[in-house]
């Protein structure tokens, strides 16, 4: 799942 | 980008500027935790190193600048102007016992095993948490200001928001953090006392206090 995290919440 | 995250970020923002707004008018801090103010810095300026070297959007560069300003601001504000009306006697959580745990928690629990992704893991642990010298100092005075409770529950329905946005984004774009969801999880469950004295009570026009 970590690879699918996108890093664009606040 | 999606609603419920819109809104919740919305809200967020309006908490801060709701704090800077009662500190101005009524020229105090009164009520409010340096030690959870002091902690937002650290959350915002350990999870927003990636604006050196990442580009979301220009709403995601903005508002991070914004979290982190405003956030330095405030606590120039409480160190210069306020100061005199800060109570440090009353403000007496121990944060040692969330900054440690969340370092250890950080150190286990991330994407790789990297600095900035080990800052970023720390920042959602410790900021899932860093409302707890706030609510602390709450129950030690047992009332608050209303503008003070406005400012909670501002915080509080960003932070409620940011799960339906999850659920959304687990549907539309099959994206999962649990991360980020765990740690919303426990943020937002912290504030439920709190939401409960505060429909029950100051959306009924009454003061804040808590049941002796």
């Amino acid at each position: 799942a970590a690879d699918r995290h996108t890093k664009d919440e606040l | 980008m999606n609603l419920f995250r819109f809104l919740g970020d919305t809200a967020h923002l309006a908490s801060i500027l709701v704090l800077i707004h009662k500190m101005h008018t009524t020229k105090s801090c009164r009520g409010i935790s340096f030690k959870t103010q002091a902690l937002y810095v650290a959350v915002f300026v350990t999870r927003y190193l990636d604006l050196f070297y990442r580009w979301v959007s220009l709403y995601n560069f903005f508002m991070k600048l914004f979290f982190i300003g405003s956030s330095c601001y405030i606590l120039f504000l409480m160190k210069t102007k306020f100061r005199p009306t800060q109570d440090p006697a009353i403000d007496t959580f121990r944060i040692e016992y969330l900054l440690g745990p969340c370092t250890v928690i950080a150190l286990i629990f991330n994407y790789k095993f990297s600095p900035t992704e080990i800052l970023w893991s720390f920042s959602i642990f410790l900021e899932s948490v860093a409302i707890l010298p706030q609510l602390f100092l709450l129950q030690r005075t047992g009332e608050a200001e209303t503008i003070t409770t406005h400012y909670l529950a501002a915080l509080g329905i960003y932070r409620a928001l940011y799960i339906p946005n999850w659920i959304y984004r687990y549907f539309t774009e099959g994206v999962v953090d649990p991360i980020a969801i765990t740690a919303g999880l426990v943020q937002t469950g912290l504030y439920i006392d709190f939401f409960y004295v505060y429909v029950t009570k100051v959306l009924q026009g009454q003061k804040f206090e808590l049941p002796a």
